[in-house]
């Protein structure tokens, strides 16, 4: 199973075309296996980005380095995937 | 006795629990609902639908689907509510009686099977099918970019590794093929609802061109109206338009299909959230987000009924 410990999900929002596109050349390279939540669309629309966490500091880096703003909207994805684990097994017991 | 009241509507649910719980509505609904099967996911699990109908035979229908992208997993749960609470309303609220006293509706609500048992198993992220790719190490196809509109464009990608990865050739996922050739067969469908999430938005045709659809103005004002009516029940804001012009480019999606063959009322909804959980909604918003989203649905239903073509 996989898991997503340290995984967080950056919320993104373009300020130009020209930074839209290199989102989406940041989601082409496939080592650092991002995943768009929503994808970039255009300026102002947010995009959000899972990362895993061993790619973490190159994108907040690539980010940061084109001026491109973001936010944290998940600290750690794995914390949020145990907790809908821990609700659903308590459902089931009830 | 197993019975769909016993059924927790407020907790995400596992295939098995879903089908079981698919028997139980019918059981306790079998002059109203009936479970028929559409064909067999890549993994040969097979692909179920819900019909809701009084009778008649080949009455107008409105086809509904949920999950068609795995790790949604706020619209498999959804489309649970929203299949329960049809068959308790009919009888009951006037607008789904005097909707079912003359068509009929059919519902997918695991419309992409395998994906979601990988969600369950291995990958909680999983989104495509889960069918190989001939040469690739990828697995899987984008199921909202493989229907036959569109197909191969700029909206959609030809790389297997791609979430948005189209497939080989149109219709190549048989998930999709079995509700085209289920639609073409059927042949009296009149709105297909397609439900997505997350961002909070209803959209219709089309996404694989910024033209504007012959019945734009029409699309465009149900979906205020819609949009309106799911905003008054907790103030959930949607945007609402084509996919093109509200989104971007998207090719190859089942509603561009739906109505490029016919199917005026196509609609795509992408459900909560506004960017705080993505697709890990917690699953104490499942009732709230079924809830708002059903007048919603209605409007649109009871609007298919009052302007037959």
């Amino acid at each position: 199973e996989q898991l997503f410990v340290g995984d967080q999900v950056l919320r993104i929002t373009a300020s130009n075309e020209e930074q839209i596109t290199l989102l989406r050349a940041l989601g082409e390279q496939a080592e650092l296996q991002v995943d768009f939540w929503l994808d970039p669309t255009s300026p102002g629309h947010p995009a959000d980005l899972r990362v895993p966490f061993p790619s973490l500091q190159a994108v907040k880096i690539f980010l940061e380095s084109n001026s491109i703003s973001y936010s944290i909207m998940i600290e750690d994805v794995q914390e949020l995937v145990d907790e809908e684990k821990r609700a659903m097994m308590k459902s089931r017991r009830i | 006795e197993r019975s769909t009241r016993t059924f927790d509507f407020a907790s995400y649910h596992t295939i098995d629990e879903i089908y079981d719980w698919m028997d139980m509505l019918v059981d306790d609904h079998p002059s109203l609902v009936s479970k028929i099967q559409i064909g067999q996911s890549y993994e040969n699990r097979p692909l179920y639908v819900l019909k809701f109908s009084t009778g008649g035979s080949n009455r107008p229908a409105i086809w509904l689907d949920t999950g068609i992208h795995s790790r949604e997993w706020i619209t498999q749960a959804t489309g649970v509510w929203t299949a329960n609470k049809i068959a308790e309303e009919y009888g009951q609220d006037p607008s789904i009686t005097a909707i079912l006293d003359s068509m009929d509706i059919f519902f997918e609500i695991v419309t992409n099977p395998d994906g979601y048992a990988f969600t369950h198993s291995s990958n909680r992220m999983w989104r495509k099918t889960r069918s190989i790719n001939a040469g690739s190490h990828c697995v899987g196809v984008d199921p909202n970019r493989n229907w036959d509109a569109g197909f191969g464009g700029a909206g959609s990608s030809g790389n297997p590794c791609s979430e948005t990865y189209r497939g080989p050739y149109p219709h190549s996922e048989s998930e999709v093929k079995a509700i085209v050739d289920f639609i073409r067969g059927h042949g009296n469908v009149k709105s297909v609802i397609s439900i997505h999430s997350y961002s909070q938005m209803l959209l219709f045709p089309y996404g694989y061109k910024t033209a504007p659809a012959p019945n734009h103005q029409e699309l465009n004002e149900l979906a205020k109206k819609a949009v309106s009516d799911l905003a008054a029940v907790y103030g959930t804001k949607y945007t609402y338009g084509s996919t093109a012009d509200t989104i971007y480019l998207a090719d190859g999606t089942t509603i561009d299909w739906a109505y490029d063959n016919g199917v005026k009322y196509s609609f795509t909804f992408e459900l909560r959230d506004t960017g705080r959980y993505g697709f890990l909604l917690p699953s104490t918003q499942i009732i709230p987000t079924a809830t708002e989203t059903w007048p919603a649905l209605l409007d649109i239903m009871s609007h298919v009924l009052e302007h037959p073509y």
